[in-house]
């Protein structure tokens, strides 16, 4: 009943959200959504497909013991601790991506020539500590 | 990935610098040979604007040729084909290549006479392949015709195609003399899209092979209507030869930045990161002999 009493009040209609924050910790390194249009940045004159493109990104902070779930290796957590303990100009490992998958892209070339091609990493799929 | 698209000053990873890059700070035994910044300009487009120039630069330079329509049409249903909606290249497609190329002839010499069974086209053509970079190699070329409306759906026509290569020799006539040349007969139903490949891939190796810059062909093409496996008589002259074919090249591109499928493959079955989908559409390439053995291996494991 105690422990009641400090929970604080979340409206009932968000409840999955509301025990979601004590399932997993806020601001942890994941993978975010972002979304782009080649004609946003004046490049579909010449890039005919895709129209659109979603390279996502890495965001979030590293937690003090990445272990399997990051796939991290084990440098991670001996920088953590060099961080930590040590020299904390060492900045802490950094959420970046560890996979990626491939775009394909048709362009026309300068001479009107037309190219398909397939381009590695170009589109990150998981998110990894390091 | 962005550190790779970029030359950079960097000491302790012993990258190479262009010349006129703070070269003071590096000894000129690593300087960038000269003309590789040319080479750099060749790199694929999309790096080109994504690496350290930008966009802004990329727009200010010489104003673009515009592809044939037809030529345009048919490399937006071949990306169709080979790359999901959201861009990336489909796993069921084993496809070796990771780049096509399509050329349309630079200029053209044409001759057109007319007997009274046939009617013969031939045309001189000149394709610039400039664009294919030193890390293309080539798998497949092919000549791509397409046919102009007056050909009715799904009428069986029979196709002699005489081609022939040209050099130049250098008395500097417009069009030069035949080198080489083979000829070959098409038989086809001209379906749906209207599109025929001629593969040429043998015929033109060796000239791509020794990174020949340009390449000049007669093509000679002479088309009749009718299906001579059915004895019906051949008649009626095609005009099939009107539009000019296009030279279009499967490559397998082995610089860095290029998609290579198999790596990706044997680098997902080194490091299973997560558990191995039993349903997973894996692409085969070493086709179902594979699968056996995976079989087999598991069996032998077993016992």
């Amino acid at each position: 009943e105690e422990n009641l009493k400090e929970v604080p009040v979340a409206p009932p209609y968000n409840l999955s959200e509301y025990f979601k924050q004590f399932l997993f910790p806020q601001n942890e390194c994941e993978l975010h959504n972002f979304r782009l249009s080649f004609s946003q940045l004046k490049w579909d004159k010449w890039i005919i497909a895709p129209h659109r493109y979603s390279p996502q990104y890495c965001k979030g902070e590293c937690p003090r013991v990445v272990g399997h779930r990051y796939g991290s290796p084990v440098h991670t957590m001996v920088q953590n601790i060099i961080y930590e303990k040590l020299d904390s100009t060492v900045p802490r490992p950094s959420c970046v991506p560890a996979e990626y998958s491939p775009l394909s892209v048709l362009t026309i070339e300068p001479d009107g020539s037309i190219v398909y091609k397939e381009y590695e990493d170009m589109i990150a799929t998981r998110c990894t500590c390091r | 990935p962005h550190s790779r698209g970029r030359i950079v000053s960097d000491k302790t990873s012993g990258l190479l610098v262009a010349p006129e890059d703070n070269a003071g700070e590096l000894n000129p035994l690593l300087w960038l040979p000269k003309g590789v910044r040319r080479g750099y300009a060749l790199l694929p487009p999309l790096l080109k604007v994504l690496s350290d120039r930008g966009p802004q630069s990329w727009e200010s330079e010489a104003p673009r040729l515009q592809p044939d329509s037809r030529a345009l049409r048919y490399m937006k249903r071949l990306y169709k084909m080979s790359a999901t909606k959201e861009g990336i290249p489909k796993a069921t497609k084993s496809h070796l290549y990771n780049t096509v190329r399509l050329f349309t002839p630079c200029s053209e010499c044409k001759h057109r006479h007319r007997d009274l069974m046939k009617d013969i086209h031939s045309v001189d053509l000149l394709f610039n392949l400039d664009r294919v970079t030193a890390l293309e190699h080539l798998l497949k070329s092919v000549l791509l015709y397409s046919f102009d409306t007056s050909v009715p759906i799904s009428s069986s026509i029979k196709c002699t195609c005489h081609l022939s290569i040209k050099e130049h020799d250098f008395s500097g006539q417009v069009c030069p003399s035949i080198s080489h040349s083979i000829a070959f007969s098409l038989h086809f139903e001209v379906r749906k899209r209207k599109w025929v490949e001629i593969d040429v891939t043998s015929f033109l190796q060796p000239l791509i092979a020794t990174k020949r810059r340009n390449i000049h062909m007669a093509v000679n093409f002479t088309c009749l209507m009718g299906d001579p496996q059915q004895n019906t008589k051949l008649e009626n002259p095609v005009n099939v030869a009107l539009v000019p074919p296009s030279l279009l090249l499967y490559l397998n591109d082995t610089s860095e930045q290029a998609y290579h499928r198999w790596n990706s493959l044997r680098y997902r079955r080194k490091n299973p990161v997560r558990p191995r989908r039993r349903n997973s559409l894996h692409v085969d390439p070493a086709g179902d002999k594979e699968k056996d053995s995976q079989g087999k291996r598991a069996s032998r494991q077993r016992r």
